[in-house]
């Protein structure tokens, strides 16, 4: 449902060029749940925003659904991502003058969600990462394990067809990781959600059915468990 | 040399009250490695932030070098905390209008260090962590692992007595994240050097010679390897 052919990102530093990816050809296909592994630099968040369409890249070509989304304009990309992609950001994010609730609805209004179900939907997503007793406070009265789970929850709330997660448990303790990861094989499982994964936890990778390994901005392995 | 007695922390939310930390007692010792570990919103940045001076606390009293940190005016106790105490956050914190060298390079103008010595000095701990070849990238040009190490390299250029650490690998692939490993025992041991740092990873908390845990705010756990 996803394919990238012969991309590449670079950017120009005064007079050198950082190559952030190298003709990377990649195809997802639906359903499933993937991990994206490889050393701090290598292009790992890179290659999740350009697979997202947040990030054009400066070379080659991204398909979502057989569309080439250099075809979408800026607009049209912008309401195709809040229809279909969730994402979960390594930095999370979250809007910080907003509660957690708050934040977590946001995606419902933008999907004009009816007004009494949205509270309902928001209020189960929060429950799923554990954070109900937390759902008032704003991100800068959370600690960090919880605002990334916020960001969790604001991804899952309206069971997007693809969700891209930039390393979800990286500020979780080893109990409530293994709980957000349970969360993502489930809804891989019972919602045919596609999840990309981006970890620096090998537990995580293993116990996805997909392993992709990027170095340097190329994918140098990719295999099936 | 860092002391704690009957400290609390707590917030109020409306009606309700958080109590992220409850009747804390704690006694640091100088040259010690110490790992603090917990389930997320256990209390364990509260905690560093207390232990750092950056936090007064709704109770209790806080001794550096016996000194309570009560009897030390705003400005006495921030000239204190830059001569003695580095600090690595969870989220970083860095000037995202400066580079990663002029990050770095931050202490050493607050410590009156001399110019030429401090491009010598900041270079040095860039290398240590291996980015001397992104020291010109903002951090918006980073990805979030080499913000983490830059974030690392400001809290040692200045090789405090103190460093204290909130999860310092927590975005760093299983090699880099050794790598940083090593470089804090090394400090530990040649500068004997204090660290407490917070993780989440197991195998960083059995690699120091004391482990602190936390859970509700409270500690239940604190045992010498
Ligand atoms: N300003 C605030 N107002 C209200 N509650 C707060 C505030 N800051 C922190 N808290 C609460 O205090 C508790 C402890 O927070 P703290 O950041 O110390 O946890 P932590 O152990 O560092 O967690 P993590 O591992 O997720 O980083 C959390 O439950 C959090 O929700
Ligand atoms: N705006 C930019 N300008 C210049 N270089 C950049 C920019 N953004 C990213 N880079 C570089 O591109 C490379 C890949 O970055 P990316 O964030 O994709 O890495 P990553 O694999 O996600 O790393 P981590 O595991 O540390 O999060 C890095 O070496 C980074 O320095
Ligand atoms: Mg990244
Ligand atoms: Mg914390």
């Amino acid at each position: 449902i996803i394919k990238l052919k012969k991309v590449s990102q670079h950017y120009k530093m005064g007079d050198s060029v950082v190559y952030a990816l190298s003709e990377v050809d990649l195809d997802i296909y639906s359903g499933e749940l993937t991990a994206l592994v490889g050393p701090s630099g290598s292009g790992k968040s890179t290659l999740l925003n350009v697979v997202g369409g947040l990030t054009k890249p400066t070379m080659g070509d991204v398909f979502i659904y057989d569309t080439n989304v250099k075809d979408y304009s800026e607009n049209q990309m912008c309401l195709f991502r809040r229809e279909h992609i969730g994402f979960i950001f390594q930095s999370f994010n979250l809007n910080p003058t907003l509660t957690a609730l708050e934040n977590v609805t946001m995606p419902l209004i933008f999907a004009r969600v009816d007004s009494k179900d949205r509270e309902k939907m928001a209020n189960d997503a929060l429950d799923l990462v554990g954070l109900s007793d937390r759902k008032d406070h704003k991100p800068g009265e959370l600690s960090g394990g919880q605002q990334q789970r916020v960001s969790v929850a604001r991804a899952i709330v309206n069971k997007p067809k693809i969700i891209l997660c930039d390393e979800p448990t990286g500020n979780l303790d080893t109990k409530t990781g293994k709980e957000i990861l349970e969360l993502i094989k489930e809804m891989n499982r019972v919602n045919q959600i596609t999840f990309i994964i981006v970890t620096h936890d090998i537990n995580v990778a293993n116990q996805c059915q997909r392993k992709i390994s990027l170095q340097d901005g190329k994918i140098f392995n990719d295999e099936r468990n």
